[in-house]
């Protein structure tokens, strides 16, 4: 959980589909 | 974890639909050209570019295949190669530049604004002048930088004790696929067969001066967040810290 915790964004962007054009 | 009936050709394919779109600075680079004012364009663009690179190394076949933290270790190790490796590729056809973004580029003289920014600079001015004499090709461009994406912990994690032993096979079936990729886009130019090899030889001696001049640019940003330079946030600041937490 902690390494989740580090990598909040990462781990988030790996997990789901969410368009970059909408994130960025 | 690639699907049998993947041929280079087709793998290669792949590869090149995974591209990230030109990313756009979308502002004004602020003059006049000081330390800060670079530092904050170039940080905001990588952190832009970031977020796509994560998109494109989940659309190189058999990157999702492996667990979410492999995954997380590949990224971490290779992100600034890998934004490197399309800064030289962006800025081949300008000499004695560097193409950031279509909307930021900047001269060695640029560059010099920011402290200890010219001899990264100049690393980069002279490895975008060896892919340049090269005559790189998009094909290649492509499978080198999955390259650096799938190489950049193979010495990082052990053959033996691994947490998941077939994590390592899977990475070099994969990186041996992407060989085969690149192998067969030097072969399509139609050069002599010693040729051939010599230029795979030439093409992967580039990845040691991108590794090099990464751990440079690594070091540096370190410094220019320590001094309080630049502010860093979201995905470089998670970036960046992963990876100084890895060297100590």
């Amino acid at each position: 959980s902690s390494l989740k915790e580090k990598h909040k964004i990462l781990h988030q962007l790996l997990q789901n589909s969410t368009s970059p054009v909408d994130l960025a | 974890p690639l699907p049998p009936a993947l041929t280079p050709e087709h793998l290669i394919s792949r590869i090149m639909e995974a591209e990230p779109p030109e990313i756009y600075l979308m502002k004004d680079m602020n003059r006049p050209l000081t330390e800060a004012n670079v530092m904050m364009s170039l940080t905001n663009l990588a952190d832009k570019e970031l977020v796509h690179m994560i998109s494109w190394a989940k659309k190189i076949p058999g990157f999702v295949e492996f667990g979410l933290l492999e995954q997380v270790h590949l990224l971490e190790c290779c992100w600034l190669e890998v934004l490197m490796m399309g800064l030289m590729w962006r800025s081949v056809d300008h000499p004695g530049k560097l193409i950031f973004s279509p909307d930021l580029s900047l001269s060695r003289e640029e560059g010099n604004c920011v402290q200890g920014f010219s001899e990264i600079f100049d690393m980069l001015i002279a490895a975008t002048s060896r892919v340049r004499e090269l005559k790189l090709q998009r094909e290649e461009y492509v499978c080198l930088k999955a390259m650096i994406l799938l190489n950049s912990n193979m010495c990082l994690i052990s053959s033996e004790g691994s947490e998941e032993p077939q994590s390592r096979s899977k990475l070099l079936r994969l990186l041996d696929a992407v060989t085969d990729a690149l192998v067969w886009a030097i072969a399509k130019s139609g050069l002599p067969y010693r040729q051939q090899y010599t230029r795979l030889a030439h093409l992967l001696m580039l990845l040691s001066h991108v590794r090099h001049v990464s751990n440079k640019g690594m070091d540096h940003l370190h410094c220019m967040k320590m001094k309080n330079i630049v502010p860093l946030y979201d995905l470089l600041l998670e970036m960046l810290d992963a990876h100084i937490m890895h060297s100590s």
